[in-house]
């Protein structure tokens, strides 16, 4: 029974809408409803396909960044701890350089 | 039950689809919802030419994304040579 | 609203590129 109802709404649905495209055929111009209807939830598919694409990219690239931030901020750190031992006086950063430190953090 | 559910759902969505489609049968002949349909028209070519901007603009993330890898990677080889000077 | 979240996302998208790039070129000009 469940089956036949299934199949009776399915050919409701397949008259209805071959009864919309002869009436508005579609035109250059103009589209049929139908046609508006089945690409307005393409459109929203593909939106959301994208949307859930993006998110992993989106987080990698955050945790990508702050291993850098954190790697970069170590050596930093280190090549300090170097000159105390070597006595090596390296140029001390440029003013871009503390600049492009600072947008860092 | 679940599976029920689910029948129902499916069904549901059927008769929703119906409804819909019923609510557009006469769109085509009041002049002014003709021009509400061609707006949406409109609109859904704009959209998608915006999805596309996106689909490429996704794209150019990931490619972000690979050459922040490798910063990390040569970083992260700097940080040992430095370590084992150290 | 679809049109809408399109955008927002998009702006989104445009906003991580020019930083992640911006980071790039900070690091790069660190590491020399």
């Amino acid at each position: 029974m469940l089956q036949k109802a299934d199949s009776d709404l399915g050919y409701i649905q397949y008259r209805l809408e071959c009864e919309i495209k002869t009436n508005h055929p579609d035109s250059a111009v103009e589209k049929n409803p139908v046609t508006l209807l089945k690409e307005l939830s393409a459109i929203k598919s593909r939106y959301q396909t994208l949307y859930a694409h993006f998110k992993p990219i989106a987080s990698e690239q955050k945790e990508t960044k702050s291993r850098i931030y954190t790697t970069l901020n170590k050596t930093m750190a280190m090549i300090q701890e170097l000159q105390k031992h070597t006595d090596v006086e390296l140029s001390s950063l440029t003013e871009e350089e503390k600049t492009v430190t600072e947008q860092l953090k | 039950t679940s599976e029920l559910e689910r029948l129902c759902c499916h069904v549901n969505e059927k008769i929703g689809n119906i409804k819909k489609t019923l609510s557009l049968r006469k769109l085509g002949q009041e002049p002014t919802l003709k021009t509400v349909l061609n707006k949406i028209g409109d609109e859904i070519i704009i959209v998608n030419e915006l999805l596309n901007k996106l689909e490429l603009e996704i794209q150019y993330q990931e490619q972000t994304n690979s050459s922040l890898k490798e910063l990390c990677h040569s970083l992260e080889e700097d940080y040992k040579d430095v370590e084992h000077l150290n | 609203a679809l049109k809408d979240d399109v955008n927002i996302l998009l702006d989104k998208a445009r906003l991580e590129s020019q930083e992640s790039i911006g980071f790039i070129k900070a690091t790069k000009l660190l590491m020399k």
